[in-house]
């Protein structure tokens, strides 16, 4: 473990319970994105299946049930609790043509030809782009409110973090993870528009609203 | 380098 993981791991942390603070505070999931998490529970679900096989740390396991445990009540909460305010006409970012493609990059491009590892390897790359349908939403509706662009700044900020974590196991440890690595980047590049717009508005107290 | 096995983080 190092500051880089722990800031990034924490900055995750942090943006699961901005959601949930919003959601709860508010009852209320107006501009946030269902599909985005769908997707982000089929990552931890894909990710964390050897939670009950492999037993790394207490942190990691409680962290590993958290986030799981998170995400699907953040799903009960847009999809049932607070259907009513769910934005469905906006949320309609086509998933099949993510789950697809990273479903076969998953098989051609993984570690070890093995089934959990494949899964393991569907859920980086999966992750490097289910924010995307939440973004694509943003820029349907031409604006997010505040709260929510907490949330994505968090979000956003965990993956970056973990690419400095990268750097520092590769100099500290040798530890090199391509596949990893690759998506990360993929990743945190996706939200570059968002961070702009973050600093440059949100940071000033404004509201952040796209050219609709 | 080698990768991580098994995958130590989040």
């Amino acid at each position: 473990m190092n500051i880089f993981r722990l800031c990034g791991d924490m900055s995750h942390l942090a943006a699961i319970i901005i959601l949930l603070l919003k959601m709860w505070k508010t009852r209320s999931v107006a501009g946030i994105s269902g599909k985005s998490q769908i997707l982000f529970a089929t990552v931890f679900t894909a990710r964390y299946l050897d939670l009950f096989t492999s037993f790394i740390s207490i942190y990691n396991t409680c962290m590993k049930v958290f986030f799981i445990g998170t995400v699907y009540f953040t799903i009960y909460l847009i999809y049932m609790k607070f259907k009513a305010t769910y934005d469905s006409n906006h949320d309609s970012f086509r998933v099949e043509f993510l789950i697809v493609p990273v479903g076969g990059l998953a098989f051609l491009v993984n570690h070890e030809f093995a089934p959990l590892e494949i899964i393991w390897t569907f859920s980086i790359y999966l992750e490097s782009v289910a924010i995307l349908p939440q973004l694509f939403m943003i820029s349907k509706t031409g604006e997010a409110e505040t709260i929510t662009s907490h949330y994505l700044f968090a979000l956003g900020s965990y993956r970056a973090l973990y690419l400095c974590n990268w750097i520092y196991r590769y100099y500290a440890e040798g530890f090199f993870d391509l596949i990893a690595v690759v998506a990360g980047v993929v990743q945190t590049i996706l939200y570059c528009d968002f961070f702009y717009l973050y600093i440059t508005k949100v940071m000033k107290g404004k509201k952040i609203s796209l050219p609709a | 380098c080698e990768n991580n096995k098994p995958h130590d983080e989040l």
